[in-house]
């Protein structure tokens, strides 16, 4: 494992915690997007199939049992604590996720590298995670005050991304026959998502202001 | 010919 890699492994753990932290200790999931928890849970669900029947090593089946509980939990929590629900942004939060859903599931069946159960669901969550964060940014972009956790949950989401795209572009270099379309490319329109964030994002820490995307 | 695709990413 890279550099890269496992330096976006940590950003993705980072930002889960980040988000655990703030719901479990503060009670409150203001400002965050029920409908990309959702998406995400999804996400780990559908790729995480061969968590029982193909060991790479201890690290990954831990990250993979690490994503998975968390994800659920999370959207637990949204849906299910009594004082944690109470907080969530239902009006602003109207994103129609659904209409994402359908649209990855027939690209993957139409575009992966083998037409298989596994096979198809892996790529369905590679197309899905790549878009998950939809939600998310049109609900950051109707909050007035967008507070530290959720800026930085989002800002350690796009990280990960980035540096996945730096390991890939390493262990290109570095790897014989190191080639896959599929999650580069579905990687790249993930991060690009993230640019306009991360513009204003680096502009409200320059300039010590709050940050607030411009609707 | 591409060898089987590695899923040791997260």
């Amino acid at each position: 494992m890279n550099i890269f890699r496992l330096a976006g492994d940590m950003t993705h753990l980072a930002s889960v915690l980040v988000l655990l932290l703030k719901i479990h200790t503060i009670k409150s999931c203001a400002g965050i997007s029920l409908k990309t928890q959702e998406l995400f849970a999804i996400v780990f669900a559908s790729r995480y199939l061969d968590i029982f029947t193909d060991f790479i090593s201890l690290y990954n089946t831990l990250m993979k049992l690490i994503f998975l509980g968390s994800s659920f939990s999370i959207v637990w929590y949204i849906r299910r604590h009594k004082l944690v629900r109470r907080s969530y942004d239902k009006d602003q939060d109207t994103f129609r996720h659904y209409f994402l859903l359908l649209p990855c599931f027939i690209l993957a069946l139409l575009i992966n590298e083998k037409f298989t159960f596994k096979e198809v669901m892996w790529t369905f969550s590679l197309y899905l995670e790549a878009v998950a964060i939809l939600p998310q940014l049109v609900l950051l972009q109707r909050t007035k005050n967008i507070d530290n956790l959720t800026g930085q949950y989002v800002f350690l989401l796009g990280a990960y991304r980035g540096l996945y795209i730096l390991n890939w572009i390493y262990r290109y270099f570095t790897e014989p026959h190191y080639v896959h379309w599929i999650p580069w490319i579905s990687g790249l329109v993930q991060t690009l998502l993230y640019a306009d964030f991360f513009y204003y994002y680096f502009e409200s820490w320059k300039n010590n202001k709050k940050l607030q995307l411009p609707a | 010919q591409s060898p089987p695709k590695p899923k040791d990413e997260l």
